[in-house]
């Protein structure tokens, strides 16, 4: 799975998630990416989430909305994002990661697998890791 | 309002070969993605072009290089989401297509609906002139590979549930 989120000088706020779902699935398996609030979702008054990770887990738990719904009362990108991946652990056993952004241009990008690959750009520099505490 | 774009290339355990072309591809797809937010375009205009671009890259799990289904086919979902008006779009299950992102942003624009699958969404696809290209070109030998392996009677458990992570 791969996505992204961003804000845009006008502060307008967009996500997109894509994938070929998961080895060896059954052939017309649906997972998350193409459920909103799963697999994304966008909303300039709370930010923007795009998941990867145990798809039908990320479904369980509405991921993407989870979190927003976090950030909409108080919380950052980062607690936000911790919070939902945990619910997302405990509750169903399932683990993943997600890059969120809120309106004013925070970012996170945070994970419960071994691994994600991530990159963010904001003013000229470029962050980006595999492991977790990059 | 200072831009931001962040991208992620897929959570999971990545093989120890594989992690500098993962670190490349998603670098690669932010600075992609950002300078369309330089050059004064949307959000979504710049999440549309990170994700194509990691689609193109048959590192990651998504339009080529895609997993393969039990019957060692591609099939992919993909969604957009425009945080201004709440407009989204999705394709589920679709085949053939190189940048499902492209088709679901299309979806979004000019459908009523939130979601195409399978057959429809390639029946909308040729409607809107977005070329058709041949399920094997989206199939790497590395996911070639990884199916044939998962398929085998004593495949290892962990390894399997590695591509469990969608």
């Amino acid at each position: 799975t791969v996505g992204a989120v961003a804000v845009d000088e006008d502060g307008n706020i967009a996500c997109a998630t894509s994938t070929g779902g998961m080895l060896n699935k059954m052939e017309g398996r649906v997972g998350d990416t193409a459920c909103i609030g799963c697999g994304g979702y966008a909303d300039n008054r709370a930010g923007a989430v795009s998941p990867t990770g145990h798809g039908e887990a990320i479904m369980k738990v509405t991921l993407a909305r989870l979190i927003l719904f976090h950030m909409a009362q108080g919380m950052s990108p980062e607690e936000a994002s911790d919070l939902g991946l945990a619910t997302m652990k405990e509750r169903v056993e399932g683990l993943g990661g997600v890059v969120t952004v809120d309106p004013q241009g925070r970012w996170a990008a945070r994970f419960t697998s071994t691994q994600m690959a991530w990159a963010a750009a904001q003013g000229g520099t470029l962050h980006f890791g595999v492991f977790s505490g990059e | 309002m200072l831009p931001v774009l962040v991208v992620h290339g897929g959570a999971g355990q990545i093989p120890k070969e594989r992690v500098e072309m993962a670190s490349a591809g998603v670098r690669a797809a932010a600075r992609a993605g950002y300078a369309v937010l330089q050059g004064g375009r949307s959000s979504m205009d710049a999440v549309v072009e990170a994700v194509t671009n990691l689609e193109n890259n048959p590192s990651f799990n998504a339009g080529y290089g895609s997993v393969l289904n039990v019957k060692g086919e591609v099939e992919m979902d993909a969604i957009v989401m425009d945080g201004r008006t709440l407009a989204s779009g999705a394709v589920s299950a679709v085949r053939n297509i190189a940048n499902p992102i492209q088709l679901a942003r299309l979806v979004m624009e000019q459908t009523s609906h939130l979601c195409l699958t399978a057959g429809g969404a390639g029946q909308f696809a040729r409607a809107m002139g977005m070329p058709e290209v041949p399920g094997d070109s989206l199939i790497t030998e590395y996911a070639r590979m990884r199916w044939k392996k998962n398929l085998a009677p004593n495949a290892n458990p962990v390894e399997s549930q590695m591509g469990k992570m969608g």
